[in-house]
């Protein structure tokens, strides 16, 4: 789902 | 990944690591907040939420178990457990968290990066774990003086917020569209809070005296 901005940090 | 981040996760996981060691040791919880612990849990739990729907690593995907399943486990010892429930100074934990919790998800509601639940519950968690640690720095005015396990586990908390600020910055010159302004903006708070505390634990290693905060 490229529309969200994966969250890549805890 | 870079280096600051790792460290960052690292430092995070020992001052989890610390607080439970304490409290299995000695089966006692004096001088922690069980409030700061449940904001902790509530933190991860909110934050989490696409655990099982984004797949970014192993590691992350391990590391968001692990601080989940450790912030709930210091929570469910200070309220089950027999032994270490009895230790827990309640009538010292008075911080009204309630407040915050309700400040946090309204100001989640105005500012976030997208209006979907999962990002508003993302920004809540965010600007929670900014004011999270603000029962136990009650708590530890409160009781005068800081035992070293809680001074040290306060400490690795503020190098796990400075690290990711490192590590934000570092971001912000090496890849081109980084911008986490709720999450910068959020942590720099965060360790403002806990610089008033270094500066006491500092004076106090400095001059050799037991640490006293100023009631």
């Amino acid at each position: 789902s490229k529309n969200r901005s994966v969250k890549d940090e805890l | 990944m870079n280096i600051f981040r790792f460290a960052g996760d690292m430092t995070h996981l020992i001052s989890i690591l610390i607080l439970l060691l304490k409290i299995y040791a000695t089966k006692s919880c004096a001088g922690i907040s069980l409030k700061t612990q449940e904001l902790y849990a509530l933190v991860f739990l909110t934050r989490y939420l696409d655990l099982f729907t984004d797949y970014v690593s192993l590691y992350n995907t391990v590391m968001k178990i692990v601080f989940i399943a450790s912030s709930l486990a210091i929570v469910w010892c200070m309220r089950r457990h027999p032994l270490v429930r009895r230790s827990y100074d309640k009538d010292l934990d008075t911080f009204r968290h309630q407040y915050v919790v309700l400040a946090c998800f309204v100001l989640a509601l105005l500012l976030n990066e997208k209006f979907t639940i999962q990002e508003v519950f993302w920004a809540f968690s965010i600007y929670l774990e900014a004011v999270a640690i603000l029962p136990q720095l009650v708590l530890l005015q409160r009781s005068g003086n800081v035992d070293n396990l809680t001074g040290q586990y306060v400490l690795f908390l503020g190098a796990y917020r400075g690290l990711y600020i490192i590590n934000w910055i570092y971001r912000y010159f090496t890849e081109d569209h980084f911008t986490r302004w709720i999450a910068c903006v959020s942590g720099l708070v965060q360790t403002g809070l806990y610089a008033d505390f270094f500066y006491y634990y500092y004076l106090s290693w400095k001059t050799n005296t037991k640490l006293k905060l100023p009631a």
